[in-house]
């Protein structure tokens, strides 16, 4: 892997979103994804639809929460996804309202990714930001820099918040992940995440997926 | 004193130090008394404190009173002070039997609570206000939560509301301090738009716990990067 990449320069990154009063972490988290993967693959950053999921997505439960790998399954079983200004977020669930000729993207099938950092970096480069889902301990008041919380704190065993890693790096010799997250750009570093890489921190590694589109 | 429970000395009242504490009560006394002469090394008073066990380490938090020595040499205090007494509170991590010094604060014993007229930090602010903590820094907290009001636009329905989410941002800002202390990366930790929310309401809200109770649909493994 190289020694740094970052999506937001190439890009396949659209802008900060905001989920509001909701636990729609893993709707953003997955759509983030797609935005990704379909540019890379088919050369288009559309800001996609995470209302959608909220609304039409039965595997999951909308502001309640919900697991990007049955996103994904709900992506493929719909026939794709609107973007964002067709199908526009409201934060709380309605009536699906999905109509397949809206949809502008679709996706192939989706994959469980290495729990091994490295590796989790060489694909990063090479595929595409990363959904990824972590334990949130001290992000209620993350202001900057890379946060590495003792283990004890946050445990790898106690996920609860969807993101998308969209690159890595180094600050002062710290390794880091960059990751978006989905709280508005008044938040964190203009609404960037910075968790420290290696070390398994706060279950980074634990449950990373990507769709797959052909 | 009242006997320790087994395995946790928690929420002890005032008294010697219970067994328990005294390993990290004496440690947290060495800290405070690093680079003293002999002869003007405060001493142990009395303790009270609790101990959370996770993983490998415990975390105590210690409540003790110090006896600092009489000081009559001009050139150390300006004023001779015949005996001082002060209120300190530790967290001392203990992992593997090493100790480490997360935080301390120490402040003169105050002997009642002021009542300086300003209704919603005090009524807002039980616990604080009886903590050895000086008054200006509940008038800087009243402050920083205006600012925080301000900047995030925030409006309450009622006074009482505004109290309650004042003393909300105050032990928020305590967490984010202890947070700040168990982090050993770069991060800052400090207001943000959540500060006024309890740990329950922003966990409630804005978390997404079925990511570790259910298991999600079962998706095949990706091949590596430059995998053949």
């Amino acid at each position: 892997a190289p020694p740094e990449w970052d999506w937001r320069k190439n890009g396949a990154v659209t802008k900060v979103k905001d989920q509001g009063m909701c636990g729609s972490c893993w709707a953003f988290s997955v759509t983030g994804n797609v935005e990704g993967q379909w540019f890379l693959n088919r050369g288009t950053l559309l800001s996609l639809s995470e209302q959608e999921l909220l609304d039409c997505d039965k595997m999951d439960k909308a502001c309640m929460g919900g697991l990007p790998s049955n996103a994904y399954s709900a992506i493929k079983n719909l026939g794709g996804l609107e973007t964002e200004d067709d199908y526009s977020y409201q934060g709380h669930m309605q009536a699906c309202n999905f109509s397949a000729e809206k949809a502008k993207v679709y996706i192939n099938d989706s994959v469980e990714l290495s729990q091994n950092e490295q590796k989790l970096a060489a694909w990063l480069a090479k595929k595409g930001p990363i959904s990824v889902a972590i334990n949130a301990f001290g992000m209620q008041f993350y202001r900057h820099g890379i946060a590495h919380p003792l283990r004890p704190l946050c445990s790898p065993w106690l996920i609860d918040h969807a993101v998308l890693i969209v690159g890595y790096g180094n600050r002062s010799e710290v390794p880091f992940w960059a990751i978006k997250n989905s709280w508005g750009t008044d938040w964190g570093e203009k609404g960037y995440y910075y968790l420290h890489r290696g070390s398994g921190s706060c279950g980074v590694n634990t449950m990373a997926s990507s769709a797959v589109v052909n | 004193p009242a006997p320790a429970q087994s395995g946790a000395a928690d929420a002890q009242g005032w008294g010697p130090p219970p067994p328990e504490l005294l390993g990290p009560a004496r440690f947290a006394l060495e800290m405070y008394n690093r680079g003293r002469a002999a002869g003007t090394r405060a001493v142990l008073g009395a303790v009270r404190g609790r101990v959370r066990r996770a993983g490998h380490g415990s975390l105590y938090s210690l409540e003790a009173t110090l006896e600092e020595p009489p000081c009559n040499d001009p050139t150390v205090c300006q004023l001779p002070v015949s005996r001082k007494t002060l209120l300190c509170s530790f967290e001392v991590l203990d992992e593997l039997g090493k100790h480490m010094l997360l935080r301390r604060d120490c402040g003169p014993v105050v002997t009642k609570v002021t009542d300086d007229g300003n209704e919603a930090l005090n009524s807002g602010l039980p616990l604080l206000t009886k903590d050895p903590l000086s008054q200006d820094f509940s008038v800087k907290m009243a402050s920083i939560f205006k600012n925080f009001v301000t900047t995030y636009n925030r409006t309450y329905q009622t006074k009482e509301e505004a109290q309650w989410r004042l003393s909300v941002f105050a032990s928020n800002m305590v967490r984010a301090q202890k947070i700040q202390a168990l982090d050993h990366g770069t991060a800052q930790y400090g207001v943000t738009k959540f500060s006024d929310l309890t740990e329950e309401e922003f966990r409630t809200i804005y978390l997404n716990p079925l990511l570790r109770e259910v298991p999600g649909k079962k998706m095949h493994l990706a091949k590596s990067i430059g995998d053949p």
